[in-house]
């Protein structure tokens, strides 16, 4: 199965990064 | 509870690894010798990790591009992989690199990674985004500028991804053809 991800679920890992 | 990056939690694998390259114009070297590679990832956590840790692109000097490709596909036409391909170009205005290049490029490197092109992401082959005096740019280069219905879902989809307004025309540019050009206008293969 193809690994895909949208928008949302990318950008809630940019938030995790900002916040450790 | 309390975030745990401890042993066991895995990291969320990428369908594609990618290559992020930096190109820095200097007159005085060969075209090929200002390309750089910076380095390569295959998670969401490492495209992050990286994405945190570079400048953003309305930070770079003019001259210079960020360049994000799949493994093994070097960012310049002659690659074989390129060659027979071309580019969805979107033209900012000057104005635009503090109002717009960062969300622009991120947006792109999110459709890229995120593989947002459904059965046509085998076609991308990465994207460009080039700072520029005269107003930067952003591209998504496919692999064959010939395979229609590729190019302009993969058009569609990227134009609406950066929310451009109905009214924006963006163009798709065969490679061969900007190779080739006699001047600084390129035509327009396909248009969405």
């Amino acid at each position: 199965e193809k690994k895909r991800y949208d928008r949302e679920f990318l950008l809630g890992f940019q938030f995790i990064f900002a916040s450790l | 509870g309390k975030l745990s990056l401890g042993e066991g939690l895995e990291k969320h694998p990428l369908e594609n690894r990618w290559a992020l390259w930096f190109f820095k114009n200097d007159r005085n070297r060969a075209w090929r010798d200002n390309l750089h590679l910076l380095t390569k990832f295959d998670t969401v956590e490492d495209f992050w990790a990286l994405y945190s840790h570079i400048q953003l692109a309305s930070k770079l000097s003019s001259g210079c591009d960020y360049a994000l490709f799949k493994d093994g596909i070097e960012p310049m036409w002659e690659d074989c992989r390129n060659k027979h391909g071309g580019r969805w170009l979107v033209s900012l205005a000057k104005q635009q690199r503090q109002s717009n290049l960062d969300r622009l490029w991120l947006e792109t490197l999110l459709c890229l990674v995120g593989e947002a092109f459904e059965e046509y992401s085998e076609e991308v082959c990465g994207a460009v985004v080039n700072v520029r005096t005269k107003g930067d740019k952003i591209a998504i280069w496919t692999s064959e500028a010939e395979n229609q219905p590729a190019v302009t879902f993969i058009g569609r989809v990227f134009k609406d991804r950066l929310g451009l307004s109905p009214k924006v025309v963006i163009g798709y540019q065969a490679h061969a053809d900007t190779a080739t050009k006699s001047n600084s206008f390129t035509k327009n293969k396909f248009v969405v």
